[in-house]
């Protein structure tokens, strides 16, 4: 039975993307079978993987909006053991279509569900927001990673992560779990990365992954040539790091 | 009769709040009434001038769900000429209940409008996101300053921003225009950035300000002390561009 990962933190920019694509790349090079699931209407997983957003005909926004079956629309990319459900520029206005659905944040779970036994490892990238899209990742998930940029505005908004987790586990998804935090955008020449990293490690404790994501250029070059890093450049430190990550991963038995 | 500038942009990350704040206190130090309206659940903006979000009894919530007068809850910051209009987090449930309330993409601009002859400038910080409170920001707004982060993935959903603003226009805000575009995070070092910069030249031509935000940690420092960077270190490059974005910004007559 395959094991939903949701990748989500409301602060921006701090690699939730980044992890998602790199993450899932490496769980399917080394053998495993994954799907990732692009809930962001952003789509910027479907481009990272080298898909056009534009000419999508079918997409999550089917999936959730019109009750497609996910097998109809999960598309093949370039490594084997990957699939994606891509997201397009018609999600942007699920967030107010989904509110007046019965259910409207299980809708994700809903679809997802029959697909674990088909894949290892369901990975679902958020946008950066705890509306209904991110709520349905949490909703659908059996555990949560939490990327932490090592910057100060990225610890402001943890504690309004923590407690809608924590909500979303009192009440629709019981099963929910932190599964681990990763710091990303790790630069050991400032105190303040320093700073970060060390009270995150205080906070969360043995959550945090040994695996540190440094700030790395290759890991931002790699989505313009539609490829995630280990394809890009794979003596590059970004993917090397998302390696040990995916490793990490694998041997808590896909949990912390 | 002051200036509404609403900074978007839904790409997470992107130094949004970062121009709002610097750009904000330097227009105060110029000697210019300026109010900031901290329009983002995350609050990023309130911390950054050293107001405690978790305190706080009234905030843009109030005012926007409540229909509490603005200047009962605007507050002082550290800087004589720059008020601000904080968020807290009960903000983040706002995207749900503005739904249903009628006229919910006018709250904002109905708030803000009587506040005008108050100021020389109103600064509104949005989200990451298209939603409700974003399209609120862009409604009540006269103008819109894009920040987009020299990197791939930032580049890819102006388009989407670009048919928000136009529709926005069109039936909501027929005065918004592009006051300008501010590239920030920039990187001199590596290919990437100059190859956005030089993308996003193409594209908007002279609405791109000629001050560009480099890549400075004195800029991430700041927001941990509650300070503008000016106030943290004033001859840094961080405090020294924004100074430049503020004195185009007054010299375009608030326009490009
Ligand atoms: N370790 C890293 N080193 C350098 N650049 C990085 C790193 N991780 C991510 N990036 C770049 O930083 C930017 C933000 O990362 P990313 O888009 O993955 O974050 P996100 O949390 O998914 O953003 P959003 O909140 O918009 O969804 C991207 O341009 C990405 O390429
Ligand atoms: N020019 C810069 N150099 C270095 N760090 C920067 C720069 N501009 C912003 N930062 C830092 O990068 C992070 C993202 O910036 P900021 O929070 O302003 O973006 P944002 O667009 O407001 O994010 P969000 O989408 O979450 O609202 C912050 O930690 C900030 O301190
Ligand atoms: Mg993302
Ligand atoms: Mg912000």
């Amino acid at each position: 039975m395959g094991k939903i990962i949701a990748i989500a933190n409301q602060k921006g920019g701090v690699g939730k993307t980044t992890t998602a694509v790199n993450l899932a790349a490496w769980l399917a090079i080394m053998g495993k079978r994954v799907l990732l699931v692009d809930n962001d209407p952003q789509a910027n997983a479907t481009s990272g993987l080298g898909i056009n957003k534009n000419n999508l005909q079918l997409s999550i926004y089917e999936v959730l909006i019109e009750n497609k079956p996910v097998e109809k629309i999960w598309q093949r990319t370039s490594i084997e053991n990957l699939l994606i459900l891509p997201s397009s520029v018609r999600l942007a206005g699920a967030e107010v279509e989904l509110v007046g659905i019965t259910e409207r944040e299980m809708l994700l779970k809903k679809c997802l569900d029959p697909a674990k036994e088909k894949f290892h490892y369901i990975i679902i990238d958020c946008p950066p927001s705890l509306g209904l899209l991110t709520i349905n990742g949490l909703t659908a998930a059996d555990a949560l990673i939490i990327p932490i940029q090592c910057e100060y505005y990225a610890l402001e908004g943890l504690g309004q992560l923590i407690s809608t987790v924590q909500l979303v586990k009192k009440r629709l998804n019981p099963a929910l779990e932190i599964e681990g935090v990763i710091l990303t955008m790790f630069d050991g020449r400032t105190n303040l990365s320093i700073q970060v990293a060390d009270e995150v490690k205080k906070y969360f404790k043995s959550k945090v992954y040994k695996a540190i994501v440094p700030r790395n250029v290759r890991l931002s070059e790699a989505p313009s040539h539609g490829k995630p890093v280990m394809l890009y450049d794979k003596r590059s430190r970004g993917a090397e790091v998302y390696q040990e990550l995916a490793k990490e991963i694998l041997s808590a038995g896909g949990g912390k």
